[in-house]
């Protein structure tokens, strides 16, 4: 799964995900991905996610859609990411990871699973990282 | 506020050999979105470019390099959200297409629909004139590696708790 989300000069925010699904995967399944609020969110209001990891435990928390959630009770990107994580987590034992905006340009790239390579550009300088606390 | 683009290349185990070239996809794939937002361009034009450079890269699980299902056959899925007007477009099982955040785009572009999967993408697909490819040329020497190594140590209905 690849993804990305994005904000621009005008303040508006926009996600953006892809995937191959999963290995050996039943013929006709469709995972997190192309469900709105799964794979992706975005809403100028609150922000954009794009999201990846065990699709099936991904959609019974609706994953993209419960950051931002918590993004709307005041919860900063990066505490709203890591609670919805975590509440996958608990709640139906999935791992994944998160990449997060708010229209401010606040952003986060959280995950619970061992590894997620991501980067972020702002300010013409690139953050990147691949295992957790990079 | 800030213009940024954050790019992730997914949250499934990346075997040693090839983290490096998933650090290097993920930062220039970000470097063109944020080239678009420099530009004035959208935030929807800076992740769909994004993406579409993750998908042309084989060493991620999205387009060509994609996983192969139980078939050994590609079939990917893909959604783009606007934040300004909560438009939605995705596409699901779709097995020829080279980009098929593009396509999603298109879905929400030109239909009322938020989401088109299997032969009906690939109608819509081709009644707008998006080029359909050989499904073999989404599938790369890794992915096929992976699928055989895969099928011949578990049982094909074990599939919980795989990462997409």
């Amino acid at each position: 799964t690849v993804g990305a989300v994005a904000v621009d000069n005008e303040g508006n925010v926009a996600c953006a995900t892809s995937t191959g699904g999963v290995l050996n995967k039943m013929e006709g399944r469709v995972g997190d991905t192309p469900c709105i609020g799964c794979g992706g969110y975005a809403d100028n209001q609150v922000g954009a996610v794009s999201a990846t990891g065990h699709g099936e435990a991904n959609m019974r928390v609706t994953l993209a859609r419960l950051v931002l959630f918590h993004m709307e009770q005041g919860q900063s990107v990066e505490a709203a990411s890591d609670l919805s994580l975590a509440y996958m987590k608990s709640r139906v034992g999935g791992l994944g990871g998160v990449v997060t905006v708010d229209p401010q340009g606040q952003w986060a790239a959280r995950f619970s699973s061992l590894q997620m390579p991501w980067v972020a550009a702002q300010k013409d300088a690139l953050h990147y990282g691949l295992y957790t606390g990079e | 506020m800030l213009p940024v683009v954050v790019v992730h290349g997914g949250a499934s185990d990346i075997p040693k050999g090839r983290t490096g070239k998933s650090v290097s996809g993920v930062r220039s794939a970000a470097r063109a979105g944020y080239t678009i937002l420099q530009g004035g361009g959208s935030s929807m034009d800076a992740v769909v470019e994004a993406v579409t450079q993750l998908e042309n890269n084989p060493f991620f699980s999205a387009g060509c390099g994609s996983v192969l299902n139980i078939k050994g056959e590609v079939e990917m899925d893909a959604i783009v959200m606007d934040g300004k007007t909560l438009g939605s477009g995705a596409v699901s099982a779709v097995r020829n297409i080279t980009n098929p955040i593009q396509l999603a785009r298109l879905v929400m572009d030109k239909t009322s629909h938020t989401l088109l999967t299997a032969e009906g993408a690939n109608q819509f697909a081709r009644s707008i004139g998006v080029p359909e490819v050989p499904p073999e040329s989404l599938i790369t020497e890794y992915s096929r590696m992976c699928w055989e190594k895969d099928l011949a140590a578990n049982p094909a209905e074990c599939q919980m708790w795989k990462m997409g």
